[in-house]
């Protein structure tokens, strides 16, 4: 694909995010995450782009940032776990979904997928804990009543852990 | 040490 060469991780992020798309478009969303490993500070970047995209006031622009985050924690590994197992960015997610900062403006759709994406992750990667920290806290303020259902094809883990056997 | 700084200013949003 030679017209990708000259791609960034910005214009990779506005066409998958593009309110004008009638639909997820996976050639922009894989190419955001080739394009996060493909540079040094990938992960950095891209979550400044997408905590952004997130916090659009249009709901679909929002909801298509949503699924590219989703699918960067499934596609781009423990360098982009790590950044978004950061407050810096966890706090971004927090107040799309807290009334004391942009909850009143934001559709239920986007609120409902920002804590289902954060209990998903508690589960998958108990070793981030700031994660941990941020969902527990959202609870604590009544802004997550009961921890969603997540399908099971939406769980993170790519393939379970080898068990270790008794002999 | 730039890490060790970094974690030090990452801070849960104030509720």
């Amino acid at each position: 694909m030679a017209e990708a060469e000259g791609e960034s991780l910005e214009s990779w992020l506005n066409k998958a995010t593009n309110p004008l798309n009638r639909q997820e478009d996976w050639e922009y969303i894989i190419g955001f995450c080739d394009q996060i490993n493909k540079e040094l500070e990938g992960p950095q970047i891209a979550v400044r782009l997408l905590a952004h995209k997130i916090q659009s006031p249009q709901e679909w622009e929002a909801v298509q940032a949503l699924t590219v985050l989703e699918a960067c924690m499934k596609n781009c590994g423990q360098r982009f776990h790590n950044e978004v197992g950061k407050f810096r960015f966890l706090n971004e997610l927090i107040k799309v979904v807290s009334p004391k900062y942009l909850g009143d403006r934001v559709s239920e759709k986007v609120k409902s997928k920002i804590i289902e994406l954060l209990y998903s992750w508690t589960v998958a990667l108990p070793d981030e804990s700031k994660i941990k920290d941020a969902y527990y806290m959202l609870k604590r303020q009544g802004i997550v009543l009961s921890d969603p259902v997540i399908p099971a094809e939406s769980t993170l883990i790519p393939s379970p852990p080898a068990r270790p056997k008794n002999p | 040490l730039g890490e060790e700084s970094e974690e030090r200013d990452d801070h849960l949003l104030p509720m």
